[in-house]
């Protein structure tokens, strides 16, 4: 059987592909 | 039995976790190839119960990976509120910035995460440290038209 491995953990990018307020 | 300590973590696996553990206690603090202790990809994959385990056994919550992400940023980003809380309970430093500015609360306002912001900002998480793309919280909230976590944000402003 196959082991199902979880993927290495990860944060967003806090953007919004908007200029910035 | 192939899996890694990292992997275990993410899967909840206490007990083939607390086996490599007894055998040899370094795997606590072990980091993976990015930094990632297995407290965070507990924290990561929201294992409460792990989480309660690995803090039991003594490993350090403060630790921050390669590109500064903590237990709580990742916890926070998943909207786990009940291992915010405890990653709280000991002490964490809760203003962590990473390679992105972001903070545990810049995460958890742009996953929409109600409870956790309301948890971060009870515990005094800093509402002016914005991220790299220069969003507040608020800003954020706002822009990604996340209203109960606006409201959260201003009903906190409002008690202060």
């Amino acid at each position: 059987t196959q082991l199902s491995l979880y993927t290495s953990p990860s944060l967003p990018n806090i953007t919004l592909g908007l200029p910035a307020t | 039995d192939s899996l890694s300590v990292h992997q275990l973590a993410a899967q909840g696996e206490i007990a083939k976790l607390d086996e490599h553990i007894c055998k040899d206690d370094s795997l606590l603090s072990k980091q993976d190839e990015r930094g990632f202790t297995p407290l965070m990809w507990a924290a990561a994959f929201g294992e409460v119960a792990t989480v309660t385990y690995l803090l039991e056994k003594g490993a350090d919550p403060r630790v921050l990976a390669r590109e500064r992400e903590s237990a709580l940023s990742l916890a926070s980003s998943g909207g786990y509120t009940d291992i915010v809380n405890t990653l709280l309970k000991h002490h964490v430093e809760i203003n962590t910035y990473d390679w992105n500015g972001g903070t545990p609360l810049l995460y958890a306002v742009r996953g929409n995460h109600v409870k956790c912001v309301e948890s971060l900002l009870g515990r005094g998480a800093d509402l002016t440290m914005e991220a790299d793309s220069g969003y507040s919280p608020m800003d954020l909230a706002v822009a990604l038209g996340h209203k109960k976590v606006q409201q959260a944000i201003e009903t906190h402003i409002l008690n202060l």
